[in-house]
């Protein structure tokens, strides 16, 4: 349901 | 992973401070010098009457992407909470879908004049003018006055990054699997701003930080109504045109 929050949370905090 | 057992040793919460401090200085969108530089360049009478004539529409959707893009920093910001990538996606999700914009109007105040009431806003500062044609005035109002009373309290960078992630590790946010976990983290933090209180000798600080909680919660549910009324009337520019992420946190 919160595709783009998920995608967020998962990316490396580089 | 920091939080199993449950240390409270000063070194730790020292180290928690620090680290929460650098993930807000690394993830505020605007550096405190670059504001204070830009704090007298405000908009011409043309630039004001070129926003106050965009459709609500048109103006709506440009704040709801101006909106968005601070809740990305916010999202960086508790990524880089020590233990919240710990937490499972679910509850790092509930506590992003209402902490994002509270942490996003404490930050705001960063970004806010109080001697002329203006506000730094697409790269001068306006007044609650330049967003006349939101047709929001209620907020808008509410808002620039939160601003001057965050502002009021001086807060020092260092005490506005743990105040953040107090607003932000909110275990009483409904539908959360691991409350516990929340609690615990959110009880470190608690330690660490009455540590940085005690430090910088504002100790009086704490009580009116928590004031604060209150009062943006009805900020939120404020925005939340007037985006309820906006989608009513004109419901397939919000699925259309809206930022994903922000139909995402607040529709």
């Amino acid at each position: 349901k919160h595709k783009i929050l998920h995608r967020l949370l998962q990316n490396s905090t580089s | 992973d920091p939080y199993c057992p449950y240390p409270t040793s000063l070194l730790h919460i020292e180290e928690l401070c620090d680290s929460i401090v650098r993930s807000h200085r690394d993830t505020s969108q605007f550096r405190l010098e670059e504001l204070q530089a830009l704090r007298w360049k405000l908009f011409s009478r043309e630039e004001l009457h070129a926003y106050q004539s965009k459709s609500v529409d048109e103006m709506w959707q440009h704040c709801a992407v101006r909106l968005t893009e601070a809740v990305q920093y916010v999202v960086e910001f508790a990524k880089r909470i020590p233990g919240f990538r710990g937490l499972g996606q679910n509850d790092q999700i509930t506590l992003l879908k209402t902490g994002s914009m509270e942490v996003v109007l404490v930050r705001m105040s960063r970004c806010f004049n109080t001697e002329n009431s203006t506000v730094f806003f697409d790269g001068k500062f306006g007044s609650t003018e330049l967003f006349k044609s939101l047709g929001c005035g209620d907020l808008m109002v509410a808002v620039f006055d939160f601003a001057h009373s965050v502002c009021a309290l001086r807060l020092t960078e260092q005490q506005m990054a743990l105040f953040s992630s107090l607003v932000l590790i909110n275990p009483d946010r409904p539908c959360l699997e691991d409350r516990g976990r929340v609690h615990r983290m959110r009880r470190d933090l608690e330690v660490c701003l009455s540590h940085m209180l005690r430090r910088d000798n504002q100790e009086s600080l704490q009580h009116k930080l928590y004031q604060k909680v209150s009062v943006l919660q009805s900020l939120c549910s404020l925005h939340v109504e007037k985006l309820h009324w906006f989608s009513q009337r004109y419901p397939l520019i919000v699925h259309s045109v809206f930022p994903p992420l922000y139909k995402e946190l607040f529709t």
